[in-house]
């Protein structure tokens, strides 16, 4: 069972997950009437902005986080930003029945709105099967909120100075996520596995996010 | 505007708290 330490710091990091999120305004336009491939282009990368703008929020609520060397603090976060990016995407995607209409809606037309945005589809396709892929270990929102924090303090990113602070940091969040994981879903012992499994793949998408951004800008 | 900043641009502006330039 998790100590009472550890719910309250899973409390914790769950109600700042939920609070920093992309603004309502952002996501309203994104969610409007069809546009052109610029436009889209323009949204897109709208949104991406403002949600490295309230990843950064997050962050900096994490236990510890302020207290690291500063220039670690962004090494870190540049290192994480993509992958807590298609996180986030991932619980738009994966969202499982019961679903509301309009929000199933929603995310049809953001899909169609990002296959439609000039991105090349060998970048889009292992995208959409990454969301698949995660919305089949039907996470809880404690799980996204808990992944998304161990992803950012990944004490390997590259600039890291000073990474055993950094392990410091990740380390009970992992333990909060491995019981958490236990008693969320009792009938498969590798939920915790298959969730780092899916962190891994993860990294994938970040060493392709530059070459993906690179065609986008050409087309 | 923000989309013609760099990833790193945003987060230090970010981090210091500064959203709207």
């Amino acid at each position: 069972e998790l100590t009472q330490e550890q719910q309250d710091l899973l409390r914790y990091i769950l109600d700042s997950f939920i609070k920093y999120r992309i603004p309502q305004e952002v996501t309203k336009k994104l969610l409007q009437e069809r546009c052109n491939a610029e436009e889209n282009f323009l949204l897109l990368t709208e949104t991406a902005t403002s949600h490295v703008q309230v990843l950064v929020e997050f962050t900096k609520k994490l236990p510890g986080f302020q207290a690291l060397d500063h220039e670690d603090q962004i090494a870190l976060l540049k290192g994480s930003a993509v992958e807590a990016m298609f996180l986030r995407s991932a619980q738009i995607f994966s969202k499982k029945i019961p679903h509301e209409q309009s929000e199933q809606k929603q995310s049809e037309l953001l899909e169609d709105r990002i296959r439609h945005s000039g991105i090349a589809e060998e970048y889009i396709t292992p995208m959409f099967n990454f969301y698949r892929s995660i919305g089949e270990l039907k996470m809880a929102q404690e799980e996204y909120a808990l992944l998304t924090a161990i992803t950012i303090l990944s004490p390997d990113r590259s600039y890291v100075k000073h990474r055993e602070a950094v392990e410091r940091l990740q380390e009970p969040l992992l333990d909060i996520l491995q019981k958490y994981c236990k008693l969320n879903h009792p009938d498969d012992p590798q939920h915790f596995a298959r969730l780092l499994g899916r962190l891994t793949e993860l990294r994938t998408f970040n060493h392709h996010h530059a070459d993906m951004l690179m065609s986008w800008r050409i087309n | 505007p923000a989309s013609n900043l760099g990833l790193e641009d945003i987060i230090r502006k970010a981090l210091m708290g500064k959203y709207d330039d």
